[in-house]
């Protein structure tokens, strides 16, 4: 399984859809402070299921989407997908590609889809169950974060753990 | 379950030796249950000791030790169970030089298993990836993306249309 | 008493917004009572917004953004009550190459009023240094002082006698 | 008044006598991670007043003392001397050059000295009253706690303020 693509559009500074294709290996992102960087890693979070706005550095959920800059207006809508490629059907699904894909309008309404179809928050996370992937999985170090499997209490650092399991 | 539990912790602690000794070039650490009797739900404690000091609480680590700790222990457990993909952002940005390189050459052995998405300031960062994207805001609090060829001195930002879908 | 925090929370507050807008070149920013009747036990909220942006709350700031909002913080009180000296601990580490320079240009102005004492790695910000030390662990666990000539390349380590008393 | 030299002894990882001489202006110190550099910042902040081990990365006052390598003994005593050039009287004691001593012995005894004459802890902290110095001052802007001053609740921001007022 690897992680081919992911499409933003609406989500904090992305109010442009945006499409960044990844390959195997090492993939850098570069860019000046402030440029939308981190924001792609709150979007793969946002997708894996996160469930509260203090994850995704906001204080409400409508914080994701784009509230508008001096010369553009605010977004109702924020959407974005993440597509794997699934051929060695790591995914408990049946196709080769899966297309995973979190909605939110302002009006509090959520979507989520996988290939297309509607299904619910439950059904992502479920799928990504066994494959150490997820919201706080060890596989997302985040900005000024390295510190924090060390930092933290030794009760919390059993998650890790857990997860591997 | 116990018994999986106790067989993913005595991996990842193996993991954790070897991985620390190597990318500290010496030393020695350690994870330990801080109950031992009781497995399933004791906190978990680290014990690291870089080369030629004495073994202590990891609080007593500077910065970039600390990163260079919590590095080892990601791989330790990537090694008993490689997540498909891995976000690290701004990882670099605590290790000196000489740490860097040695991060660099140990991450090298992962990509085989696993997918690495790299965000970075550092130039000797970027140099090891296989694709470079840029993320720029040519418009003020718009993000957009732009691919990258490194030259070996500059990466040099291809103004080109960004992949167009 | 009131007079005296009132008066010097509008002096920081005035310097801020100066400092703000000469620090990001441009955008603005503001400090302000979140209780306004109750001036000696109100907490403080801070809103910053860089240029071309939202005003927004400094939680959705990046890593970057956050670093130079809080040195200009820090300057903003530096000018109402300037402390006889300061010391910085890597605080260059989440900038990028074009806020390190508006930092550096920004710390020149203060060094008349002040004293700096600098801990980096990046060899940008040691080129400002009116002296340079190095601290070296030539022998395991033991920290020591050389003196560092900076020549405009390289920091060449002065492996002469550190300063005797 | 400007902070002419710090001398370490048995501090941390200073077992050696070490001097360190500043000047006025800015002054960098380098060197690679785990060398010390931040360990110079904590005996700063203990001189000042620091009272509680968590406040220098330990978890027991004596962590502070150097505890060992594997070639040398731990010691018994901990020394750190700050020396401050007082001609313009910031200070008020009558001495044109200031040195504040602090020593922490084994067995938990604390020493204090101001120009080598005994004195209590509470004689320090109020000589340094006055001049925006101290453990919490702003002045000090420690390794990755630049996001400190605007993470912190809305209460906790009134300390900067209080302290310039
Ligand atoms: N809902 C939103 N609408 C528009 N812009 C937003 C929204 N949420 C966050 N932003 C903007 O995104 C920017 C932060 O981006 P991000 O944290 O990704 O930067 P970065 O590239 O990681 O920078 P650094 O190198 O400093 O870490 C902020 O300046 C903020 O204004
Ligand atoms: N009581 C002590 N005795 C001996 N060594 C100690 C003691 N306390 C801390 N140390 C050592 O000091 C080192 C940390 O030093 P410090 O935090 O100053 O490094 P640094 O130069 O700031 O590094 P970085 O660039 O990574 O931030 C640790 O490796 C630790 O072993
Ligand atoms: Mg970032
Ligand atoms: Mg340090």
């Amino acid at each position: 399984m690897f992680f081919k693509r992911i499409e933003l559009f609406g989500f904090k500074s992305f109010v442009n859809r945006v499409t960044i294709k990844f390959q195997p290996g090492i993939t850098a992102v570069i860019g000046p402070n402030g440029c939308g960087k981190t924001n792609i890693v709150d979007a793969v979070k946002w997708v894996l299921g996160a469930q509260s706005a203090k994850q995704l550095r906001g204080s409400r959920m409508e914080d994701i989407i784009f509230n508008g800059t001096s010369d553009r207006k605010a977004l109702g809508l924020a959407e974005v997908s993440l597509t794997f490629d699934n051929s060695q059907q790591m995914l408990p699904i049946d196709f080769q590609e899966v297309t995973v894909t979190r909605r939110l309008f302002r009006s509090g309404e959520s979507e989520y889809f996988i290939n297309k179809a509607a299904c619910r928050l439950k059904d992502i996370t479920e799928m990504f169950m066994d494959t150490g992937l997820g919201v706080d999985a060890y596989s997302l170090m985040e900005q000024n974060k390295i510190d924090f499997i060390l930092n933290s209490k030794p009760e919390e650092r059993r998650a890790i753990f857990e997860e591997a399991a | 379950s116990r018994a999986n539990f106790e067989k993913t912790f005595n991996q990842v602690r193996e993991n954790f030796k070897k991985i620390f000794n190597e990318l500290f070039e010496g030393g020695s650490a350690d994870i330990v249950l801080v109950d031992n009797e009781n497995m399933l739900e004791s906190g978990i404690d680290i014990i690291a000791q870089p080369p030629g000091k004495k073994l202590q609480h990891i609080a007593l680590l500077s910065g970039g030790e600390k990163a260079l700790c919590a590095i080892a222990l990601l791989f330790a457990v990537f090694l008993v169970k490689p997540s498909p993909f891995c976000i690290l952002d701004e990882i670099d940005a605590p290790l000196d030089d000489a740490n860097l390189e040695r991060f660099k050459n140990m991450l090298k052995k992962f990509t085989a298993r696993s997918q690495f998405i790299m965000i970075t300031h550092n130039k000797k960062t970027m140099e090891m990836a296989d694709i470079l994207y840029g993320i720029t805001m040519e418009e003020f609090g718009v993000s957009n993306i732009v691919s990258v060829k490194l030259k070996k001195s500059e990466p040099a930002i291809d103004q080109g249309k960004p992949e167009e879908e």
